[in-house]
C-alpha cells in the first residue's frame, strides 16, 4: 500500500467521521444533502458486496465495514432521527440524473459482464458524481458552515490522494485500473471550484460563501 | 500487464 493511498483512506475516514460528528453534536442535518448521503450509502453497499466472498486483509475488511456502517448511520440521522432539521427544500438535485447514467455506463464499461463486476463499476461511477447534490445545495443556499466545508475538503482530498497513489502504482507496479482512474479524475475535478473557495476563504477564517 | 480492477483498494 502506498503512502498516498493510506493518506487518502485516512482522509476518507476523517470526512465521514466529521460529518457524523457535526450532525450528532449540533443535532441538526441543516446544510447537508440527504441525497448525496443516500447515494454514498448505495456506493458502499454495491462496491463491497465482496466483503464476505473474497478476503483481502484485515485492514480492507475493517474499512469496508466502517464505511458501510458509518454511511448507514449518517442516512439514519438525516432521514429519521434529525429529520425535522433536514433542509429538504434546498436538496433539489434529481438523483436519477446521475444514478441512471452511472448504471448504463457500468453495463457498457466493466471488467466482466457479471453481477459483481457491473455492481462494482456502477459503484465507482456513482461515487464520482454522488457529491453533486451537496455541491448544488451549497451553491443554492450560497454558503456552507465551516465544518461542512472541512468535510467536503477531506472528502475531495481522498480521491485526489488516490490519483497520486495510482500514478505511483503505475510506475512501480505496472498496475493500472482505467475505470477507477477515469472516475477518480472526474470526481476530483468536480471539487475544483470548491477547493478554490476553501483555500481562499475558509482557510483565511471566513465562512464559505458562493459569490452571486 | 492487463487492466485490472483495484479490488485491494477501497
Amino acid at each position: 500500500m502506498t503512502l498516498f493511498r493510506l493518506a487518502g483512506d485516512l482522509s476518507h475516514v476523517l470526512a465521514i467521521l466529521l460529518l457524523l460528528y457535526k450532525i450528532w453534536t449540533t443535532k441538526s442535518a441543516a446544510g447537508i444533502s440527504g441525497k448525496t448521503q443516500l447515494m454514498f450509502c448505495m456506493v458502499y453497499v454495491t462496491r463491497y458486496l465482496d466483503l464476505f466472498t473474497s478476503f483481502i486483509s484485515v485492514y480492507n475488511s475493517t474499512m469496508k465495514v466502517l464505511f458501510i456502517s458509518a454511511s448507514v448511520a449518517t442516512v439514519y440521522l438525516i432521514y429519521f432521527k434529525f429529520k425535522a432539521t433536514y433542509d429538504g427544500n434546498h436538496d433539489t438535485f434529481r438523483m436519477e440524473f446521475v444514478i441512471v447514467p452511472a448504471l448504463i455506463l457500468a453495463l457498457i464499461w466493466n471488467y466482466a459482464f457479471t453481477f459483481f463486476e457491473i455492481s462494482w463499476a456502477f459503484s465507482i461511477f456513482l461515487e464520482a458524481v454522488a457529491i453533486l447534490p451537496q455541491l448544488f445545495m451549497v451553491t443554492k443556499t450560497g454558503e456552507a458552515e465551516n465544518i461542512t466545508s472541512h468535510y467536503l475538503f477531506a472528502l475531495g482530498s481522498y480521491r485526489a490522494l488516490y490519483i497520486l497513489n495510482w500514478i505511483d502504482r503505475y510506475y512501480f507496479e505496472g498496475h493500472w485500473d482505467p475505470i477507477a482512474v477515469t472516475a477518480g479524475i472526474v470526481q476530483t475535478v468536480l471539487y475544483g471550484d470548491f477547493f478554490y473557495l476553501y483555500f481562499t476563504r475558509v482557510i483565511k477564517g471566513r465562512k464559505l460563501q458562493v459569490l452571486p | 500487464q492487463p487492466a485490472a480492477a483495484s479490488k485491494d483498494e477501497l
